[in-house]
C-alpha cells in the first residue's frame, strides 16, 4: 500500500510547504501516483498549486480527518500531477477537536488514511504539517511511515531539532515503532555566506547520514512559483530549484529501494 | 502602567522573534524599561540574546503564565537592555493546559501580567508569539494593547493575513475592545527582486496606513546575530539592520505619542 511521508518541523518558514508541494509534483512527474495532504490551517499547499480551497465542492483535509466515512474526494490536478486535499481554516481547532475524541484521538489520521479507497491506489502520500508539535502533529507522526525534516540554512533553525528528534523517539516508542527519519533536507542554502557554510557543517556533523546529499538552494524562482500557482516543474523546469528537487526525489527513491 | 505589544503572525519564519528581540533591545537602548516575554516553545528569543534557558534558576514564561503567585523573576540582561522571560518547552502543551482551566482560560496571561510587581515598572512589555492561532495566542491577544504584525516579503506570507485580521476583530469584539493594530512591518525585503517589489505594493494597497513606513531589509548580519547571542545593536550597531530597527522604534514611539 501507500508510502506515507510527513514533511515536518515545528520551526516556521523552513520550506515544509515548498518541499511537500515540489516533492509530490516530482514523484507524479516520474509516473508515481502521489497524494498531497495539507494539514496546516494556513493552506499554503493549495495556493502553491493554483487551487482555491474555498471553491464550491472542494473537500479539505479537515473533511478527510474528521468525516472519512463520507469518502471526501481529493482535488485532481491532472495526469502526472499529484492529487490534493487542501488545508482548511477549521484545522486551527484541530488540537481541541482531537482532544475531545478521548482514547482514539492519537489514531484519527491513521484510521482516516486507512479508509481511503481511491480508484487507483497511491504509491505516495505526502503530508504538509503546521509549524507546531501539538496533537495534530502527533497524529501525523503516528500515521506516517517516514518523516522528511526540512532545515533552513539559518542559525535559529538548529535550535528546535533536538526537541523534534526527541518527539519522534517518543512516538516510535509509544505508538509507531516503524516511524523512520527518511532524511533531513537543507533548504534555502546560499553557500556564498559564512553562516550558510557553518550551518551546513553543523548539520552534517550532528545528523550525519540522515542528511540528504541534495541541498535546496535559495532561488528567486522557488519563491516566485507559488504566486503563479505552479510547482517549480511547471514554472521553471530546468532551473536550479527544479533540478535540486528532482535530485532530492531520486535520492529518496534510492533510500526507499524504488526505481 | 506598561504598554503591551504582541508580535504576532501565524505564518512561520516571518521575523517575529527577530523583531521582538530587536524592538525590545532598541527601546531599552533609548532608556525605556522593556520586558521581553517569549511565549513560543521554541525559545528562540533567549538564544538570540545569549541566554541558556535551561540554566539553573531561570524562570520561564511558562512559570509566569501558570504560577504567577510564585513571582518568578525575569532574567536581567543589564543596563539599557531588556529583561527576559525565556520560552519554555512546556509551552507545547499550553493550549491543553489552558483549556483545562475552563472559564478563566482566556484571561490567564492578562491576569499573570497584571500580577507582575517589578521593582521599577516596565514602560513596554513585548511578547514573542508562536506561529499559530491557538488558545495561547488568543490569550496573548486578550492580554495585549497593541499588535505588531511582521509580514515577510514573500507571496505565501500574504495568504494568512485575512485570517489573522479576522481573528483580531473577533478578539476585539468579544474580549479586548482596546486591542489595536500598531502596524504591519515588512521584513526581509530585497527590492532588487520583482517579487519583493510586488509584495510591498500589494501590502501597502491592502493595508494602507497600517503598514509602517520603515521596512526591514534582508541582511546577512540580522541572520548572523542570533549565533552570537546578541541583538543587532550589539552585533552590528551601524549596519542596515540596526538602522532599520532603530527607525522602526522611532516610528512606533511617534505612533504612540511618546518621546
Ligand atoms: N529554496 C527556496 N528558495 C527561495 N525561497 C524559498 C525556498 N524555499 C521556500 N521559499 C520561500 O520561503 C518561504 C517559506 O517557505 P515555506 O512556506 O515553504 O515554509 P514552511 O515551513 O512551510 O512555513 P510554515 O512554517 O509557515 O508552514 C515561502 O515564502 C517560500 O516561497
Ligand atoms: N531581516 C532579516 N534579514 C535576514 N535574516 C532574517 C531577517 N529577519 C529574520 N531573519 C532570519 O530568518 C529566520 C526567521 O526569522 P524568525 O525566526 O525571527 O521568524 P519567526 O517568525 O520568529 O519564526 P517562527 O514562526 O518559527 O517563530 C531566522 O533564521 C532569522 O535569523
Ligand atoms: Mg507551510
Ligand atoms: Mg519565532
Amino acid at each position: 500500500s501507500s508510502i506515507i511521508i510527513a514533511v515536518i518541523n515545528q520551526k516556521g518558514g523552513v520550506g515544509k510547504t515548498t518541499s511537500a508541494v515540489n516533492l509530490s509534483a516530482s514523484l507524479a512527474l516520474k509516473g508515481y501516483r502521489a497524494l498531497l495532504l495539507d494539514l496546516d490551517p494556513q493552506g499554503n499547499a493549495a495556493t502553491s498549486l493554483g487551487i482555491d480551497r474555498y471553491a464550491e465542492g472542494i473537500a479539505t483535509s479537515h473533511d478527510l480527518l474528521l468525516s472519512p466515512q463520507d469518502h471526501p474526494q481529493p482535488v485532481s490536478l491532472g495526469t502526472n500531477k499529484p492529487d490534493l486535499y487542501p488545508g482548511s481554516v477549521s484545522l486551527i481547532r484541530a488540537d481541541i477537536d482531537l482532544l475531545a475524541l478521548g482514547e482514539r484521538r492519537d489514531f484519527v489520521l491513521r484510521d482516516a488514511l486507512a479508509s481511503l479507497a481511491p480508484a487507483e491506489p497511491y504509491d505516495f502520500i505526502i503530508i504538509d504539517s503546521p509549524p507546531s508539535l501539538g496533537i495534530l502533529t502527533l497524529n501525523i507522526l503516528i500515521a506516517s511511515h517516514h518523516v522528511l525534516i526540512p532545515i533552513q540554512c539559518e542559525y535559529l533553525a538548529l535550535e528546535g531539532l533536538t526537541m523534534l528528534l526527541e518527539t519522534l523517539e517518543e512516538i516510535r516508542r509509544a505508538h509507531n515503532p516503524a516511524l523512520s527519519v527518511l532524511g533531513c533536507l537543507i533548504t534555502m542554502s546560499d553557500l556564498r555566506t559564512n553562516l550558510s557554510q557553518q550551518v551546513v557543517a553543523d548539520v552534517r556533523t550532528h545528523l550525519g547520514e540522515r542528511v540528504f546529499n541534495t541541498m535546496i538552494p535559495r532561488t528567486v524562482r522557488l519563491s516566485e512559483c507559488p504566486s503563479h500557482g505552479q510547482s517549480i516543474f511547471d514554472y521553471d523546469r530546468w532551473g536550479a530549484g527544479a533540478r535540486s528537487y528532482d535530485a532530492l526525489t531520486r535520492e529518496i527513491l534510492t533510500r526507499l529501494g524504488l526505481p
